[in-house]
């Protein structure tokens, strides 16, 4: 158990390592064991640098920063142990255009391995869906569904 | 394995019988606050066997039925379908497609469906675990929830990668 | 003591329950007392009810629903007890394009009584904004002022 | 009572001395992720006597003090400088115009001023918490905290309420 755990971690870490700076266009940042004697309790420590920056805690981190390195966690995860589909909603709220064009581009890279399903305000994200379906209420308090071209998205829905 | 669709009727804000497709790659949903966005995700877990209605944000179970508007009456019955391609057997089960019903009554009556026959919660739930798709699973980010890979301490945050492994 | 929690807290209900609808466009919503027979320990229940829907717990509410009704609410109390300045720092993130608008209109409301300090993402709001400023990190890792006129802003810091 | 400006030297990304002036009406602060726009909005709640460190996303005060990139060493001093406009003696203190001060040292020596005169971080937090700028004040939300509000049972929120009163 204790060297499952051991190659998973060391897996996720390596992918980690890797996505981090895609994401971010630079910096590093890394996954490390609190305690590497003792496998079976041992916790894990996220350390990350965003580009130019010196290393610092998590918590010193901006916002979007922040969720820019949960975002990459969540993929190194997902790339070393696939799932068949993943439901993002509103994850990348805190990003601002420019790290969104990433994150956006980033979801291609998983192809037909991973399919996902993003709930999204942002038109950076809305540009890089496959397909896209609008959410309306035009009669109040009744949900209705309407596949949408991009051009057609009500403005009004979106985040500017 | 794939998700090919869900029907949603009488779930939370969709009154009325709906239903989105999904296809391969990447499927955005948008839409103004409070138009059912997220209660199309919360279906998706409740179909998946969801237990807490915490987690749906309601109180009580039944508040994931529609309730009504001004113009509208409540319904009594709210029911989710999903049907997904199963071809490569990611779900172990021997069917290569896979269609999950979950039925909740006003006055509490829950029923459960895999491939038309009755099943029990359990089974559901079991489908996705033995899976990997179970509750600790990254299949679903919800709304706010992002950054709760962080806030957890460092010893909390090994179960991602147990569940992972 | 309890005359005086009593006199604000029907101040800022009534001034809520104006509020919530102009920011919503509709709607209606409260504040109840949890035990209005013991005024030195009853809770505030707050109660929203969104254009057109039904009176729910607030927990069923959207996210940008949410933010809206916390908005609204902090608007309400600022008007019965003005402060002087009020720094929001993205509070504003989890709405759609047209609460955002209703939200910077409302900046305004207060005209001189309360200055504000913004910190947002957001087009809708810059728009509303009297003077703008930007920060910038041309060296990286070292936080820059320039002071901006809205066509200068730089694209990637716009959350679209 | 306006905010007329404030100034950063050495203060989190602040490497250098930085101004920035408040106008009527609404400022915007923009720029992109991780910038330094929260901590614009931290210096102002150091400046007014925060004291937990956590508050300001650190582990301990001097987290506050510039620590360097790959290009510039780290400063040893922290300094934040606001001015205010308080004709309408807004603020219980005798002056049309109040500066307050705020400095850390790496050895973590502390100095504060009001106008210019060395005083207690005591008297700072008295003068805004006087006049009802003090921690429970709604003059400040930071970011992720607007629902904070909420957050809290019925019970709690009533201090809300009894600040404002
Ligand atoms: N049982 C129910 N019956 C009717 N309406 C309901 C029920 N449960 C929730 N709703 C309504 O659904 C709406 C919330 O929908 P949802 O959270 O999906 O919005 P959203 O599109 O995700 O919005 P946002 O962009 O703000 O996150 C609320 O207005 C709520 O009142
Ligand atoms: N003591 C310090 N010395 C140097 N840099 C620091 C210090 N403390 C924090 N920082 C840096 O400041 C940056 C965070 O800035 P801030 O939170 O103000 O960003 P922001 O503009 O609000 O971004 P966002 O839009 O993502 O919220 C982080 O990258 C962090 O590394
Ligand atoms: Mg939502
Ligand atoms: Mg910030």
């Amino acid at each position: 158990v204790s060297q499952r755990f051991k190659k998973t971690f060391m897996d996720i870490k390596e992918r980690f390592s890797q996505v981090f700076p895609q994401m971010f266009g630079g910096g590093k940042a890394e996954l490390k064991l609190t305690d590497p004697e003792d496998l079976l309790s041992s916790g894990v420590e996220i350390i990350a640098q965003p580009p130019g920056k010196k290393l610092q805690q998590l918590s010193l981190l901006s916002g979007g920063e922040r969720a820019l390195t949960a975002i990459s966690l969540l993929f190194s995860i997902i790339q070393v142990k696939p799932i068949p589909f993943c439901v993002l909603d509103e994850v990348e709220a805190a990003l601002d255009e420019a790290n969104v064009a990433r994150f956006g581009k980033y979801l291609h890279t998983f192809e037909t391995d991973t399919q996902f399903i993003v709930i999204t305000h942002r038109k950076g994200t809305m540009e890089e869906a496959d397909s896209l379906y609008g959410i309306t209420m035009q009669e109040k308090g009744v949900s209705k569904i309407v596949s949408v071209r991009l051009q057609e998205v009500d403005m009004t829905s979106l985040k500017n | 394995m794939e998700l090919k669709k869900i029907e949603l009727n009488g779930f939370k804000s969709f009154a009325d019988k709906t239903t989105i497709d999904f296809d391969q790659g990447v499927t955005a949903i948008v839409g103004p606050n409070g138009s059912g966005k997220s209660n199309v995700i919360e279906a998706l877990r409740w179909v998946m066997g969801e237990q807490s209605a915490r987690n749906l944000r309601g109180g009580k179970m039944h508040d994931v039925i529609f309730s009504g508007t001004h113009a509208r009456k409540p319904v009594n019955i709210a029911e989710v379908t999903l049907l997904l391609d199963n071809s490569d057997f990611f779900l172990p089960i021997d069917f290569e497609e896979v269609s999950i019903s979950r039925r909740l009554h006003r006055n509490g009556e829950s029923e459960y469906r895999l491939n038309k026959q009755p099943c029990r919660l359990k089974d559901i739930v079991d489908l996705f675990m033995d899976s990997g798709l179970g509750k600790e699973s990254f299949s679903i980010i919800s709304q706010g929830q992002v950054e709760a890979i962080f806030n957890s301490k460092a010893e909390d945050r090994r179960s991602i990668f147990e569940e992972a492994a």
